[in-house]
C-alpha cells in the first residue's frame, strides 16, 4: 500500500522494527481470491530461500504454472469443491480453476499484508508513492476460497487445515457470514485449532456499520478488525450555478467534464421509480439526464453500479450523495464518468439548490490527492460495530487499522471497478472496507511475530491492542464519521493499531488453549460441544463457578441487568469483578494502574493498585472491581484502565452496556 | 415442493470424534468413507479434514444427515455456510 506505512510510522526507524531477514521467517495466509503473480508486489529480489519449515505447495491451474510461485509468493493452493458441490463445474471462460485471481480482492488483500516495495505506484495518477506490504519481507502463501458465486464454508476450513498443515505462521481472512454460536461456526471451529497451534488468525470485522451489533467473527481466539481512515483523500471541487463550492471525493481519470456548468437534475425527480434516488438499474429517464450531472442517493446497489446506471441513460456526470446512514464518510471509486463522492451535509445543500432554482447547474474537477488530512483516523462509517451479540463478556472489535481508499495490488483480469464493462487494467487499485483493514492486522501481526517468535497468538493480540490509541494527540477521541461524535470502544474496540509501540507491550495478556476451555465451560457448552471446538475430551467442573469475565483478554466488557424494582425503590448498585492476568515482556518494572471513567454510573476499583515484575515472562493477576449504579436499559457507558510504569502504557477499554 | 425438499442435497461438514474410532477401521478415511455409505449410497466425500478439525464434508439429504447424526462417533453435522468477502 502507499502511505499506511508511513502513517503507521513503519517507515521511521528502520533499527526499531525487526530486521528483514527476521520477518522473512514469517509466512502469512491469506483465504481469499488467490492472487495475480505477474505483479511487481510479489517479486522476491533480496529475499533470502523460502523458510525450512515451509511444507506447502504451489498448485497448478488454468494461467498458474508452478514458475508462478516464488520466494515471495512460496505457496498457493485452491478450493473449489463445495463452490463446484453448490454451482455445478467451474465454467473456465468466467474463471481460472487454479489459484489465479480473477477478482483483485486476494490480490489486494495479500499485497497489503505482505507485497514488496514498488515505486511509483499508483492508480490513474492517484495515491502515488512506493506500495509495500505491512511486512514487506514477509512471505505470501495464497488458499483460494472464493469463487465468482461466494466463499464456502467446506472450502475455507478445507483451506485453513491445509495452511496450519503447510505452516502458515499467520492466517488472514477478509470474509465472514452469519454469527451462530462457536460450535456451529466452521471457521471459529478450524480457527480455534489454528490459535491452539500457534497461529495467529485475524478477520475482517464486516461492512455492517455504523449499526450496532453488526460484527462478524466475534470468536475470542480471532482477532476482530474494524476500519479507519488514513490522512489522505482524492478531493473533487464541487461548484454550484450559485456560486456554492463543495468538496468532494472522486478517482475519476477520463475526459473531464467541461469547465462550465451542466445541468444537474436529482435523481428522483428523473425517475418514475419510488426508489429513483437511488439510481438503481433501469429507474432513470434518459429524456431527463442526457448530459446532466445526475445526483444519486449512496444505498441500494453498489456505488460502481450507480455509475454505470448514469452513464447508461445519457448521464454527463454523477454525485453520489450519502445518507444519514454514511454520515460525512466519503469513498473514492474509479468511476467510468466523471463523478464525485459528498458527504451526507453537502449532499443534501446540493438536493435543496436542485430543488430551488429553476435551472440548476453546477461543475465539479478532480484529479489530485491530499495528504495531512486531519482528524485522521476516523472510524469509517461502513466498520462494523459491537456490542458482541454472541458473547457480551467479550469486547469486540479488537481494534481499528486503514481499510479506507487503500491502493495495493490488483488483478490483471478484472477492471478497477470490477464491472464487466470495465475493460481498463490496473497494477495497483484503490477500495474499502474491513477486508483492507484485516490484512494491516495480518502484517503487522508478522512483524510482532518475527520480533517475538516465542510468544503465541493471544500475545500478539494483546499487543497489538494494548498499545493502540483511541484518542488524538489533542486528547479527543477519535471521530466516528457516520455520525461526527467521538468514537467509543464498540466503534474501534482498543483503538487504532500502533505498531511502533505493539514491538514493545511492556506488558501482555496472554490466553492458552486451556483459558479458552474454561472460557467454553462458563459458556455451559456440553462436553460434546467442546469437543467439535476443540477435538479433545474436557469435562467442565460442576464444582466450578466459571466466569466469562474472567477469560484473559486484553479488554472488558461489562453487561450489566437493570434490576426490576417494585414498589418504586431504590435498586442496589451491581457489583461484578473481574480477573487478569498480565505477563512481563520486558525488563524488571513496576506498573501502576490509573482508570478513567466517562460516567459516575459505575466506580472501578482495582486491587492491587500496582505491580512489581522482576524478570521477564513473570505473571501477576490483578482484579477490578466494577460497582455500577442501576441505570436506564439500553445504557452505555465507556472506560479505559491503563498500567504504566512510565515507559509502557498497556492500555484496556471498558464497556458497560445496561439490558 | 416437500418432497424436493427433503430430497434436495446440500453440503454438510462432519465433526467425527476420532478418540473413538471403531477398532474395526485401520485408518479414518476407512472409518469416514462406511459411516457416508451408511447414509448414502451416492454420496461423495467432498475433503476429509485432519489438522484443525477431524471430518469431512460431503452432499446429503436433509433426512441422510439425520441418520448421520444420529451415528456412533459422530460430534456433530453442521451445514456448510456461505461467506461474503468484506
Amino acid at each position: 500500500t502507499t502511505r499506511t506505512p508511513e502513517f503507521l510510522g513503519l517507515g521511521k526507524s528502520d533499527s526499531f522494527f525487526p530486521a528483514s531477514v527476521k520477518v522473512g521467517e514469517v509466512i502469512i495466509g491469506i483465504l481469499d481470491t488467490g492472487v495475480w503473480p505477474e505483479l511487481e508486489s510479489f517479486n522476491d529480489a533480496g529475499l533470502g530461500p523460502v523458510p525450512t519449515s515451509w511444507k506447502g505447495e504451489c498448485e497448478v491451474g488454468k494461467n498458474f504454472s508452478s514458475s508462478s510461485c516464488n520466494r515471495k509468493l512460496i505457496g498457493a493452493r485452491y478450493f473449489a469443491k463445495g463452490y463446484e458441490s453448490a454451482f455445478g463445474p467451474i465454467d473456465e471462460s468466467q474463471e481460472s480453476k487454479s489459484p489465479k485471481d480473477d477478482d483483485g480482492h486476494g490480490t489486494h488483500t495479500s499485497t497489503t499484508a505482505a507485497g514488496s516495495a514498488v515505486t511509483g505506484a499508483n492508480l490513474f495518477g492517484y495515491a502515488s508513492g512506493t506500495a509495500r506490504g505491512m511486512a514487506a519481507q514477509a512471505r505470501v502463501a495464497t488458499y483460494k476460497v472464493c469463487w465468482l458465486g461466494g466463499c464456502f464454508g467446506s472450502d475455507i476450513l478445507a483451506a485453513i487445515d491445509k495452511a496450519v498443515e503447510d505452516g502458515v505462521n499467520v492466517l488472514s481472512l477478509s470474509l465472514g457470514g452469519s454469527s451462530p454460536d462457536y460450535y456451529r461456526d466452521n471457521v471459529a471451529i478450524g480457527a480455534f485449532s489454528a490459535a491452539a497451534q500457534g497461529v495467529f488468525v485475524s478477520c475482517s470485522a464486516g461492512n455492517g456499520g455504523p449499526s450496532s451489533g453488526s460484527l462478524s467473527n466475534v470468536a475470542p481466539w480471532i482477532t476482530t478488525v474494524g476500519a479507519g481512515t488514513l490522512d489522505r483523500d482524492f478531493p473533487a471541487y464541487i461548484t454550484l450555478g450559485n456560486g456554492k463550492k463543495f468538496t468532494g471525493e472522486s478517482l475519476y481519470s477520463g475526459k473531464p467534464l467541461p469547465d462550465s456548468l451542466v445541468p444537474i437534475v436529482y435523481a428522483a425527480h428523473a425517475s418514475n421509480s419510488t426508489s429513483g434516488s437511488s439510481c438503481l438499474t433501469g429507474t432513470l429517464n434518459p429524456a431527463k439526464v442526457a448530459g446532466k450531472i445526475v445526483v444519486c442517493d449512496r444505498g441500494g446497489n453498489s456505488r460502481v453500479q450507480k455509475g454505470v446506471v448514469v452513464k447508461e441513460a445519457g448521464g454527463a456526470g454523477m454525485i453520489l450523495a450519502n445518507t444519514e446512514t454514511y454520515g460525512e464518510e466519503e469513498l473514492a471509486d474509479a468511476h467510468l464518468l466523471p463523478a464525485a463522492a459528498v458527504g451526507q451535509k453537502t449532499g443534501d445543500a446540493i438536493k435543496s439548490y436542485i430543488s430551488s432554482d429553476a435551472n440548476p447547474t453546477a461543475k465539479f474537477s478532480t484529479g489530485t490527492t491530499r495528504l495531512g488530512v486531519q482528524p485522521s483516523p476516523v472510524v469509517a462509517a461502513f466498520s462494523s460495530r459491537g456490542p458482541n451479540l454472541l458473547t457480551p463478556h467479550i469486547l469486540k472489535p479488537d481494534l481499528i487499522a486503514p481499510g479506507v481508499n487503500i491502493l495495493a495490488g490488483w488483478t490483471g483480469a478484472a477492471g478497477p471497478t470490477g464491472l464487466d464493462g470495465d475493460k481498463r487494467r490496473v497494477a495497483f487499485n484503490i477500495i474499502s472496507g474491513t477486508s483492507m483493514s484485516c490484512p494491516h492486522i495480518s502484517g503487522l501481526a508478522a512483524l510482532v511475530k518475527a520480533a517475538h517468535p516465542d510468544w503465541s497468538p493471544a500475545a500478539i493480540r494483546s499487543a497489538l491492542m494494548t498499545t493502540a490509541y483511541s484518542t488524538y494527540k489533542n486528547g479527543e477521541a477519535i471521530q466516528d464519521i457516520s455520525s461526527g461524535l467521538p468514537s467509543t470502544p464498540f466503534d474501534i474496540g482498543a483503538g487504532h493499531v500502533n505498531p511502533g509501540a505493539a514491538l514493545d507491550p511492556g506488558l501482555v495478556y496472554d490466553t492458552t488453549t486451556d483459558d479458552y476451555f474454561v472460557f467454553l465451560c462458563a459458556l455451559n457448552y456440553t462436553s460434546l460441544q467442546i469437543k467439535v471446538i476443540a477435538k479433545k475430551d474436557f469435562t467442565c467442573s460442576a464444582s466450578k463457578n466459571y466466569k466469562l469475565e474472567d477469560l484473559n483478554y486484553p479488554s472488558f466488557a461489562v453487561p450489566l441487568e437493570t434490576p426490576s424494582v417494585r414498589g418504586g425503590g431504590d435498586a442496589a448498585p451491581t457489583t461484578v469483578k473481574y480477573t487478569r492476568t498480565l505477563t512481563n515482556k520486558a525488563a524488571s518494572s513496576t506498573y501502576k494502574v490509573s482508570e478513567t471513567s466517562k460516567s459516575p454510573s459505575v466506580k472501578i476499583v482495582v486491587e492491587p493498585e500496582s505491580l512489581s515484575f522482576a524478570e521477564e515472562n513473570e505473571q501477576k493477576s490483578y482484579t477490578v472491581t466494577f460497582i455500577a449504579s442501576p441505570m436506564p436499559s439500553g445504557t452505555e457507558s465507556f472506560a479505559r484502565l491503563e498500567w504504566s510504569d512510565g515507559k509502557h502504557i498497556v492500555g484496556s477499554p471498558i464497556a458497560f452496556t445496561w439490558t | 415442493e416437500k418432497t424436493n425438499q427433503k430430497l434436495k442435497k446440500k453440503t454438510y461438514i462432519i465433526h467425527m470424534d476420532r478418540t473413538n474410532m471403531p477398532q474395526a477401521f485401520d485408518d479414518h478415511f476407512q472409518w469416514y468413507d462406511s459411516s457416508l455409505k451408511s447414509v448414502s449410497d451416492s454420496a461423495q466425500m467432498l475433503y476429509s479434514y485432519s489438522t484443525v478439525i477431524h471430518g469431512f464434508s460431503t452432499r446429503l439429504t436433509v433426512e441422510e444427515a439425520e441418520l448421520m447424526e444420529k451415528r456412533e462417533g459422530i460430534l456433530a453435522v453442521i451445514p456448510e455456510a456461505k461467506y461474503e468477502l468484506h
